[in-house]
Order: C-alpha cells, then structure tokens, then sequence
C-alpha cells in the first residue's frame, strides 16, 4: 500500500 | 495604484476556476512585470503556482507592488456576476483593504463593480528548484482529464509509468484494475493532438486522483498539458495560457509503505 507524500522538505521556504 | 484590465475577461473566471477547489484563500503578487500566485493546499499534498504576465493584459499599471490577499470561494461568487464575454478590470489603491472588479459588456452598455474585502494573509513564499525531469510528457489537456476522471472510477490512485514509447495511467481498486495507454504520436494534423515524450529515464509514479482530478479544472485554460516527473520529486501539471503566462500544479508522489 502507499501513503500519502508532502511537499514540505521538496520547497524551500524564502 | 493597481489596475489590470483583461478584454477576455473569461481566461480570469477560468483561472479561478483552475484554483478554487485546491485553495480557500489566497494572495495574489502584483508587480510591474505581472500577477502572481503561489500557494500549498491545506494539506500541503499539492502546490499551485500561477503567473499572469503584465503584457498579457490589455491594460496594466502598477505603481508599486501589492499583494492582493483574498478569500477565493467569495472572488469566485463575484467573478460569476461577470458574463463570458464582459471585460474585467481588477484595481487596488496601494494599501487599500479592497479590491474591485469592474464588468463591462463589450458594447459599454452595462457597467457593474463589486468591491470585496481583502484579507491579510500569512503567506510564505517558496522556492522551487530548478529540476532536470526524467520524462516530460506533453498531451491533449482533454485528454488527460478524460484518463483522470475514468481511472478514478476505478482506485484512489494512478500510477503514471513513461517510457520511450509511450506513458501509461494505471490503477487498481476493490472492482479490478484499469490501465490507458498512450503512444508517443508526434505527426498529427493539429498540433494539440500531439502526445510527445521526452525521456531521459523511464519513471513510474504514484499520485492521488483526487488531486490529478482538481488539476484537469485548468483543461480550458489550454489545449495541451506538460506532465513533469522524476523518481520521488513532485509531479509537474503545466497548462501554458497562451500570450500570458501558466498556471502549474505540483504533486506530491504518493509513498510505498
């Protein structure tokens, strides 16, 4: 089975 | 002073509609070169990042950058008081707490405003890093809502796998499983049929079609759609508006446990 990824970590935050 | 007029002002009413399902509110960036839009949904699973270029819009000033924070579901209820083929105006003053709309008819017969509060929002501004994608894939945008909305019907899920030849969409669930497969087909009569792929390596990617399902809200806003993937980066959903600028979804893949 999967779950679900995020983006929090792939973006930094400017 | 900010003032952007747009004489098709139904490409406004269609980017919101390309929105509005994945943000409730949101702050619209506007600067000298364009409006720009940039935010994560609740849960953070999906990015959306719009850009209206200045030199898309019949007329544009802006004296001094603003940022336009705003509830959308009620933009929304305004942008339906504009007819299809109204031209809207959007105008701020610098610092104002509103914003306001202005529908004309094409014939200048009728003219209406609405003036809705602003809402100061909180917004981090991300950076998105440049990535080399493994498979850039480039399809009839209608047909890639038609592969979302029917795999949906099947599982929770789609995996995406492109290879050279061609990208297939799959899924499985408690009824059985489903897979679409397109070949790459560059030699069509109209450019828009095309199903182009450019791969550096094969990926196979795992994303939610609840939210695939909420990008295919843009398939008006373009004829064709550019799909972004490498292994474990997020998906890229492009939808280029033509002489004006983008609207793109990210996605966080989906994770095997």
């Amino acid at each position: 089975s999967t779950t679900q990824g995020r983006l929090d970590g792939f973006f930094k935050v400017l | 002073m900010f003032e952007a007029r747009l004489v098709q002002g139904a490409l406004l009413k269609k980017v919101l509609e390309s929105i509005k399902d994945l943000l409730n509110e949101a702050t619209w960036e506007c600067a000298a070169t364009g409006i720009s839009l940039q935010a994560m949904d609740s849960s953070h699973v999906s990015l959306v990042a719009l850009n209206l270029r200045s030199d898309g819009f019949d007329k544009y000033r802006c004296d001094r950058n603003v940022s336009l924070g705003m509830n959308l579901t009620n933009m929304a209820k305004i942008m339906k008081c504009a007819s299809n083929d109204d031209v809207i105006t959007i105008k701020a003053q610098d610092d104002a707490d509103t914003v306001t709309f202005v529908f004309e008819t094409p014939n200048q017969e009728k003219i209406s405003d609405y003036e809705m509060k602003l809402m100061n929002l909180d917004t981090e501004h991300l950076g998105i890093p440049d990535t080399d994608y493994s498979c850039i894939v480039k399809m009839p945008s209608v047909e890639f809502q038609r592969i979302c909305r029917d795999l949906s019907q099947i599982g929770d899920s789609v995996v995406i796998s492109c290879t050279k030849e061609g990208v297939k969409f799959s899924a499985a669930g408690d009824l059985g499983t489903g897979n679409v497969k397109l070949a790459q087909n560059a030699n069509v009569d109209k450019e828009e049929e095309a199903v182009v792929i450019e791969m550096q390596e094969p990926v196979s990617l795992t994303f939610a079609c609840r939210y695939l399902n909420s990008f295919t809200k843009a398939t008006p806003l373009a004829p064709q759609v550019q799909l972004s993937m490498s292994s474990d980066v997020p998906l890229v959903v492009e939808y280029k508006l033509e002489d004006m600028g983008y609207v793109r979804y990210y996605l966080a893949p989906k994770i095997e446990d």
